[in-house]
């Protein structure tokens, strides 16, 4: 409304002009270019305010123009306006003089296009609003501008995949829920995903993570309560199929960030945990783990780091205090009431209840991960496992200070650590094999042997460190599995570990 | 941002998300939905006894090094942005040809040039003349400019 | 117990990449490839 007399009609003449001169099949880019050159649109977008406007009112209509095809009963739009806008767009920003023009322009275009999204999503509400023409402005500028072309150099480019990954941020489910399918679509774009995986030097690689853990907060509460109606089920096959997709063609990208997608998981989901935690570098051969008499601990995979790009501390500095009284236990094993007092630290303040628990699992995981890291880092500049008595003070106090909920979660972090060989996997199911031989309950070793069933019982595939604990603890006679009640406890159940002690073998 | 800072939903948010997911499965995006809008020429109808769709041999990079210059610069000059193009400039760099930018014409060295600079190279080239002769025409003393080269 | 992770649509045994055939989250069947191609604006005649 507040746009000065007459501008919009001035804007709704050259875009008309535009879209018929776009859509003769004859201009090519080179004639839609030159057309462009012409003063009366390189007038209009010099100016900051008449450009805005000019982008505003050009999306607003062609949105609106996209119309049903007749005869395809509204399963089909008519996408010729809006497919003129955004070669408009993708020329301005291509032939745009300079490298911050170029991406100046896609920027303004995308905050445009953002504002008009949610304004039409929070309006029309559930039952008018229509995703396509919003998915397909984003798929043509993503198209347009991802493809490889000569003339847009590297830096240029990543500024081009940094601006779409932040106007994918901006509308992830989380903040616009009917937009949920065309987003996951533009996240998953043969074109777009693999760009932003195989920047050089991985510096999109956070980027990427970050939409992962958007669309994964965003189904956590759906998940948890297993609550799969046709959306949510529609959602999490698809989330599946993009994982499979990451797991075969990028797998390192899943090895470097497990424990951000893990920390946002709920732990009903087990096959999808299974699936990020059975990605391995492709440059890695895996001994079969069912190899009679696997010798894990001569491998020399075991004695190398994982590569963890999760800033997996973030949650021990989020609790004031926390992270150094633990850095100092685990360096003079003082002040002694830090290991009483840390099961109590472990549960939300206040008695409250997050995504059905009381107890911080971001903390939770954090911790373990944090105290295994240095307890590795320990044991591999001592040379002996035993030499990181404080680590194992810390989990000991936990498998028996906790109650079956907390310890339930706890034993998960551990067992989210079970992955390809290497030192934390090999450090992990040492510690996980140790607590249930000391354990002075047989209530605890039901529940390591839980957590480790329940993740071999679903359908593959299944994390190497997983197979190789598991299999370890049923033939160990050390641990003198078959001994404990709990494995007969039902028939059931023992048709099952039989079953499943059969296949391991 | 539906959700606080521990993806928890209240359960009015909880409705409202679902009744959004649901309301958005009816425009859930279809293949047509980003199928990429080439300006192609209506294609003229023929009868049902000619295929109706190219065959898929016509993306293959290997069909391309059968085709003698002639075809190639016909796909070339008359199959403007498309896939085939694409292929045949490709072709015809192998073959040591190469684009012209300024004239918009692919020229070959003809015996190795008598003066070759940072900025050009200068000598006997043949070319391929798409605008006359539809035929190959040999130039001497001709420079070719780095600069123009694509 | 999960879901049989074949069933998806996905040839996971492929030696190939999957996302070069990869229609959508939602399609059961691979897409088909789409050729990804750059035409210099000098290839185009006027």
């Amino acid at each position: 409304t507040n746009d000065p007399a007459g501008s919009r009609e001035q804007i709704l003449g050259m875009l008309s002009d535009w879209v018929n001169y776009y859509l003769q099949p004859s201009h090519n880019d080179k004639a839609l270019l030159g057309y462009l050159t012409q003063p009366v649109f390189q007038n209009i977008l010099k100016e900051e305010e008449s450009s805005i406007r000019f982008y505003r009112i050009c999306l607003e209509v062609t949105i609106d123009s996209c119309v049903p095809v007749e005869g395809t009963n509204g399963k089909t739009l008519s996408y010729g306006a809006l497919d003129a806008f955004t070669k408009l767009a993708v020329l301005l920003v291509k032939f745009a003089e300079n490298n911050n023009i170029k991406t100046g322009i896609l920027v303004k275009i995308l905050n445009i296009a953002i504002k008009t999204l949610a304004r039409d999503h929070d309006s029309k509400g559930a039952a008018k609003f229509d995703q396509r023409p919003y998915y397909r402005i984003f798929s043509n500028l993503i198209t347009e501008l991802s493809l490889h072309d000569p003339t847009i150099n590297e830096n240029t480019m990543l500024q081009f995949l940094t601006a779409f990954s932040n106007a994918l941020i901006v509308t992830s489910p989380l903040k616009i829920p009917g937009f949920a399918f065309a987003w996951l679509q533009l996240v998953s774009d043969r074109i777009f995903m693999p760009k932003l995986l195989h920047t050089k030097s991985q510096k999109m690689w956070p980027y990427f993570q970050r939409l992962i853990v958007e669309l994964l907060k965003f189904l956590e509460p759906f998940l948890r309560n297993a609550e799969l109606n046709e959306p949510i089920r529609l959602l999490y096959r698809g989330t599946l199929r993009v994982l499979l997709i990451l797991l075969h063609d990028f797998p390192e990208f899943l090895c470097n960030f497990h424990f951000s997608f893990c920390d946002v998981i709920p732990a009903s989901c087990i096959q999808m945990r299974n699936l990020i935690l059975s990605a391995f570098p492709r440059n890695m051969r895996l001994p079969d783990p069912f190899t009679p008499n696997l010798k894990v601990d001569l491998l020399p995979e075991i004695n190398h780091p994982p590569r963890i790009m999760s800033n997996y501390a973030n949650a021990l500095n989020a609790v004031p205090g926390f992270k150094q009284d633990l850095e100092n236990y685990l360096r003079t094993r003082q002040p002694l009431s830090f290991l009483p007092e840390l099961r109590n630290r472990l549960l939300l303040p206040g008695g409250a209840v997050v995504n059905g628990t009381r107890y911080n699992v971001p903390l939770i995981n954090s911790l373990v991960l944090f105290v295994g890291t240095m307890a590795v880092a320990r044991v591999q500049s001592m040379g002996s496992f035993r030499i990181a008595p404080n680590a194992t003070d810390i989990f000991q106090q936990l498998a028996v200070e906790l109650d079956t909920e907390g310890r339930y979660l706890f034993l998960n972090a551990i067992a989210n650590q079970l992955r390809y060989p290497n030192s934390d996997t090999h450090y992990f199911s040492c510690i996980l094999l140790f607590l249930f031989q000391e354990a002075q309950s047989e209530a605890v070793q039901e529940q390591i042997t839980r957590v480790l069933l329940e993740r071999i019982i679903v359908n593959r595939p299944h994390p190497w460190g997983l197979l190789i604990t598991f299999i370890e603890l049923i033939k160990n006679q050390r641990f003198n599995f078959w001994s404990h009640s709990f494995t007969r406890c039902a028939p059931e159940i023992e048709r099952l570990f039989d079953s499943v002690a059969r296949s391991c073998m | 941002d539906f959700a606080t800072s521990h993806g928890k939903f209240s359960a009015h948010e909880q409705d409202s998300i679902m009744s959004m997911l649901e309301g958005s499965l009816k425009s859930l995006p279809e293949p047509n939905d980003s199928e990429r809008h080439r300006p192609k020429p209506k294609p003229y109808l023929t009868p049902s006894y000619y295929p109706q769709v190219a065959a898929g041999i016509f993306e293959n990079p290997q069909l391309f090094e059968k085709f003698d210059t002639d075809t190639l610069f016909f796909i070339f000059y008359f199959q403007q942005g498309t896939y085939q193009q694409y292929l045949a400039a490709k072709e015809l760099k192998k073959q040591s040809w190469r684009y012209h930018k300024k004239y918009l014409t692919w020229f070959q060295r003809h015996e190795e040039p008598k003066e070759i600079s940072n900025d050009s190279e200068q000598g006997t080239y043949v070319y391929f003349d798409y605008e006359t002769g539809w035929c190959q025409r040999k130039k001497t003393e001709f420079t070719f400019e780095y600069r123009f080269l694509e | 117990l999960g879901t049989d992770l074949t069933t998806l649509g996905l040839n996971l045994n492929s030696p190939d990449t999957l996302y070069s055939t990869f229609g959508s989250p939602w399609a059961d069947t691979p897409a088909k490839r789409e050729p990804e191609f750059y035409i210099p604006m000098c290839y185009y005649m006027q």
